[in-house]
């Protein structure tokens, strides 16, 4: 569908210019709410000692993701997407021309809370991450493999609430991998910090 | 938009169709594992008796929910709707036309798991109804208020879940209520029952 060429085709101009100024960009996937500005968050914690990293934080209305990754310490630019539900490759390409990409060499790009339309729309990253929260019941991968399948890495996250929601992470993991062998998981608690240093290593960080 | 105005035009065809039979639908939106089926498959154990019922589970790839509902005692028809991120007036459309519509007079439609996309697309439906789980996080509200802004009733779900989440039910009720005052809301607790009494009131079942 000529909609979706023409986004490769940025998505691949967006590549060039991030590898031409050596910034390694990760964006993040995920429903409303799984954890995405929460795992951004404990990254940017995690890792601001060792890169000087930015993100842009893409949103319908507001600008409470964009504030919470902030106050992390990093550079934020909001991308207010109204009511579009993904971000595409020429939002992405708009928001790198006004970044100063020799300050940055680490760049998060967190999607919108959706998992049908984004999974579409590649935006010149060079890994997917995508937040699966153990809340939002036992069929989203068999539902939704391909939200999944162009990801690098999973994080399985809320493995707090493996409890209360009789979802145990190694499901998750065990349909994953039964769909792509090569993806790599890590059970993560966004809100706490734990699983953060296996998700940033699987990531190459 | 024309894409929207078509639906519009298709959506209203559907409800004519609808009342000429003295059907009563209902459609049902929320985020992946918010809920849907759970409260739909509620609803029919709730209403069998009184109600006819038939339901249309828009899915990506099962026949999951369409089993589940089954079990529960009502006709299910499947719409597989492969990669598209909302069900619209025209698959309604298409599978009315395949229903025995003299047969029913109670209908519920799941719709896909995205809160963004199906609230630019009405179904034809009398009421909406948007499940929204304590597991989104506290910001859902706020930040997609296209989201809520139509329906007619809101699930409040996982209120079992609020301790663990740290999300009060009344503070999504506060800020519904702020959104629309008119909205109608229920607590509920959709894989136990607690609450439906209240739901289906409000949709006026
Ligand atoms: N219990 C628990 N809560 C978590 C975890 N990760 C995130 N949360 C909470 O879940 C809620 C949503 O987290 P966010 O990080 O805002 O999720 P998000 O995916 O960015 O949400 P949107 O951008 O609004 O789609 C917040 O209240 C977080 O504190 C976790 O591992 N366990
Ligand atoms: N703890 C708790 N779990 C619930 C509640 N309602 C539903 N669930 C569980 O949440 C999971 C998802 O529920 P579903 O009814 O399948 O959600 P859904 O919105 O239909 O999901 P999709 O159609 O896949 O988007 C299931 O494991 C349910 O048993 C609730 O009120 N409390
Ligand atoms: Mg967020
Ligand atoms: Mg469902
Ligand atoms: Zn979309
Ligand atoms: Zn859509």
């Amino acid at each position: 569908e000529d909609l979706l060429r023409r986004n490769q085709k940025l998505a691949e101009e967006n590549k060039k210019l991030l590898d031409s100024h050596k910034i390694l960009a990760i964006d993040i996937m995920g429903s409303v709410g799984s954890g995405k500005t929460s795992l951004v968050v404990q990254l940017v914690k995690y890792l601001k000692s060792k890169y000087r990293i930015a993100a842009l934080a893409g949103d319908t209305a507001t600008t409470i993701d964009a504030e919470r990754i902030k106050s992390a310490g990093a550079e934020v630019m909001e991308i207010n997407t109204g009511k579009e539900c993904h971000l595409d490759a020429n939002l992405i390409k708009k928001a790198l021309g006004e970044l100063n990409l020799d300050k940055i060499n680490l760049l998060f790009i967190e999607n919108v809370g959706n998992i049908i339309c984004p999974a579409d729309f590649p935006l010149g990253s060079h890994k997917r991450i995508v937040v699966l929260s153990l809340t939002e019941g036992p069929y989203v991968v068999l539902k939704h493999p391909f939200s999944f399948i162009d990801a690098d890495v999973i994080a399985i996250n809320k493995v707090d609430l493996s409890q209360a929601t009789g979802i145990a992470p190694a499901e998750f993991e065990k349909q994953l991998h039964e769909l792509k062998p090569s993806l790599k998981t890590a059970h993560t608690n966004c809100a706490t910090g734990e699983g953060i240093a296996k998700v940033a290593k699987a990531l190459g960080l």
